[in-house]
């Protein structure tokens, strides 16, 4: 549960910080 | 510095950095930094064709939309727009995207994202801010929550990561706790940038390096 809880946790998965997607054609 | 070639400065757009220098300051090798310029030029050519990353371009290069908006990569951008000009040059896209390298020391990726997340610039993460994050990023996923539910949820990381309970996350406290959550930083390296000359060989035909 603390996990799931971690507000910064669920912010890092935003598709904006996917700088990985730079990468492909 | 004076002593450049006239044909080869006629040809590099204005944003250009010698790769060299680049190279010097950063993780990268002159063929990885040379690579980087044929990303560089894919994306900085998409929309405007300036030979500058402008916000739509960098829109599109992550979304495959140029109208998309989103917080968390307008703070990126701002973030890598070192001059605060609105388009990114290629040293800054060069020495921004060395934090994200693999080999780039912990340290500096956690004060990378304490500039993501401190939104307004203060100095510190406030609850406000971390509250707008956690909408934008519900907002995102087409997630519903109660505002008591959001609530919650700053609250709760609130009681991790403000350790002197001041309200505020300062500096000190976003390190320890990021550094006890090494999860939080996994956005914060690209394997890619390892492989980077692979990705993109077509460098070696513009190479002016002799490695």
């Amino acid at each position: 549960k603390p996990e799931s809880m971690n507000a910064f946790a669920l912010i890092s998965r935003s598709q904006g910080f996917n700088l990985g997607n730079l990468f492909e054609k | 510095m004076g002593c450049v070639s006239s044909k080869e400065s006629r040809r590099r757009p204005p944003g250009y950095e010698d790769p060299n220098t680049l190279a010097r300051e950063t993780t990268f090798s002159v063929n990885e930094v040379e690579a980087l310029y044929e990303l560089y030029k894919r994306i900085s050519y998409s929309i405007t064709k300036d030979g500058l990353i402008h916000k739509e371009e960098f829109q599109l290069a992550l979304f495959r939309n140029s109208n998309k908006r989103n917080l968390f990569a307008d703070r990126i951008f701002d973030l890598f727009d070192l001059k605060r000009n609105g388009v990114i040059e290629f040293g800054e896209f060069v020495r921004s995207l060395d934090v994200f390298h693999p080999d780039t020391p912990v340290e500096e990726k956690i004060a990378f994202a304490f500039r993501l997340y401190d939104l307004r610039g203060t100095g510190f993460i406030g609850r406000e801010e971390l509250k707008e994050m956690v909408l934008a990023i519900l907002n995102e996923s087409e997630l519903l929550l109660s505002d008591d539910a959001v609530e919650e949820i700053v609250d709760q990381t609130f009681r991790q990561a403000d350790m002197n309970g001041d309200g505020k996350i300062d500096p000190d406290e976003w390190k320890v706790f990021a550094s006890k959550n090494p999860a939080l930083l996994k956005n914060m390296t690209l394997p890619y940038l390892k492989d980077i000359t692979m990705a993109f060989p077509s460098f070696v035909l513009n190479s002016g390096a002799s490695d």
